[in-house]
């Protein structure tokens, strides 16, 4: 799959351990990511532990490893110092704790692995029984079960061949039926039952989305909720793409996130209210909106002020509990520049002058999901991100700013053009290390910091 | 057992081995149980 990706960060020479250390900025910690792989267990990973890592500073021939010590935390990366460095940082080492060759102290002797001091303080310490005895008794160590954890924390409920809605890329106001094909560390590659292959199989079509993105739903969902849907092209033939090639399987509702409920009584949006919204095709404003329609279960069709076509189509499905929609007046009270209809101006833009305008009424502030959640995330700290405009990418970011729940991100050595307002626990956002031990390509910075 | 920051720990009997031969340490780990 590495051809449907941009650049590897590892090919390109990218370290996320060096990079953090060159611009001083910190990671977000995974205490942070309700979703990545361990985040539970991961307050039990601190500075002062003890692990067994490979020693990479030996002539031996055969793999030995040696007793290191966390000294510092980057998401999923530790910085450890071998055992009998002290003070001495020359030969620290960045390591993934989810890579397999990090291991609990006692690994070694149950795996019948040797443990070898490296060669720089191999002479140094005379007594290495009693020095070891003296940092290890008391000490702090992994779990013995911490892959096993791991393995079990990245279990995914979907597999090639199951079917799905997804919104159409094509025309944002309407779903399409789509087949998982791949699935990275949860991230599911998704081919449109109809989006055509190349004259060599290349897929024409296809979606990147996490499988708890509220982006994805059962196979039923759009008429149950009254969602718009394409009906399959049956004249596109797929059958020669393994995806398609087992007997496709219909998922259900509980391979999905389940979202807050809303209720819909007397009080809920209504068509023509007013409201402001990221903009789905530029993730970086949120503008002035209307919802256009309401469907069932707590969702609204969305349509951005003064930019619409007219038919519908540039129309955009939130649910009431989305992060995306925002009562009027919040961009103001949270100093973020609201992006306002042609023929308007900040300087002479406000809100009662606008629903007086239009003669329209804005969707009253308790219908948002604007509660403020303690995250955690703070403007500096470095995350992997989606860029969500190309989702098949996970990009080195930075938290730029922080605006209750929202996070704005900006991706590394990009314009700040590109950057994307995301919520607080989208699925989309993961710890600095989750692309190496998920296998996901990282793209690298462009460009020098 | 739990530290001040309610971190419930259970302690372990590890082996290490290294050339010089092999010996056992007490540790902490995370509480699996917890």
């Amino acid at each position: 799959e590495s051809r449907a990706f941009g650049q590897d960060a590892t090919v390109a020479g990218f370290d996320w351990g060096s990079y953090l250390e060159k611009s001083g900025y910190l990671a977000a910690p995974l205490s942070c990511f309700r979703h990545a792989p361990l985040c539970a267990q991961w307050e039990d990973i601190y500075v002062g532990l003890k692990v067994e890592v490979l020693n990479t500073h030996t002539a031996l021939p055969s793999k030995v490893y040696w007793i290191a010590t966390v000294v510092r935390l980057a998401g999923y990366k530790a910085l450890l110092r071998y055992e009998g460095f002290e003070d001495d940082d020359s030969c620290d080492l960045w390591c993934n704790l989810g890579t397999a060759d990090v291991h609990p102290i006692g690994w070694c002797a149950v795996n019948s692995k040797l443990l070898v001091p490296p060669q720089e303080v191999h002479q140094k310490i005379k007594d290495w029984k009693s020095y070891l005895m003296e940092r290890l008794v008391g000490a702090h160590t992994l779990p013995v079960d911490f892959h096993v954890k791991m393995a079990d924390s990245m279990r995914c409920p979907f597999r090639q061949g199951v079917r799905l809605e997804v919104v159409d890329r094509s025309q944002v106001s309407r779903t399409r039926y789509a087949v998982v094909d791949t699935i990275i560390g949860g991230r599911l590659r998704l081919l449109y039952e109809d989006g055509g292959l190349g004259a060599s199989g290349e897929v024409l079509s296809d979606f990147w989305c996490h499988m708890w993105s509220s982006l994805v739903h059962p196979v039923g969902w759009s008429e149950r909720v009254g969602h718009t849907i394409k009906e399959t092209d049956k004249n596109v033939n797929m059958s020669s793409h393994p995806a398609f090639r087992k007997v496709l399987q219909d998922s259900v509702p509980n391979q999905f996130k389940k979202l807050r409920t809303v209720y819909m009584g007397d009080t809920f949006f209504e068509e023509g209210m007013k409201l402001e919204a990221i903009d789905p095709l530029n993730l970086g404003n949120i503008c002035v909106a209307s919802v256009r329609k309401v469907l069932l279960d707590g969702y609204i069709m969305v349509g951005i002020d003064g930019v619409e076509i007219g038919d519908g189509s540039d129309w955009f499905c939130y649910h009431a509990s989305s992060h995306a929609i925002l009562p009027v007046g919040y961009c103001q009270n949270n100093n973020i520049i609201l992006t306002l209809p042609p023929g308007y101006v900040q300087e002479s833009f406000t809100w009662p002058k606008y629903l007086e305008e239009m003669g329209a009424v804005a969707a009253p502030r308790r219908l948002f999901n604007t509660d403020a959640v303690g995250h955690g995330f703070t403007a500096g700290m470095k995350i992997e991100a989606v860029d969500l405009m190309e989702p098949r990418l996970v990009c080195v970011a930075t938290v730029r700013r922080c605006v209750g729940r929202l996070l704005l991100l900006h991706f590394d050595g990009w314009e700040p053009e590109f950057d994307q307002w995301v919520d607080c626990q989208s699925p989309e956002i993961y710890p600095v290390g989750w692309c190496e031990i998920t296998g996901y390509q990282l793209q690298p910075p462009i460009g020098p910091e | 057992a739990a530290d001040a920051t309610g971190r419930k720990w259970e302690q372990k009997q590890v082996q290490i081995k290294t050339l010089e031969g092999e010996f056992s340490v007490t540790m902490w780990a995370s509480d699996d149980k917890k």
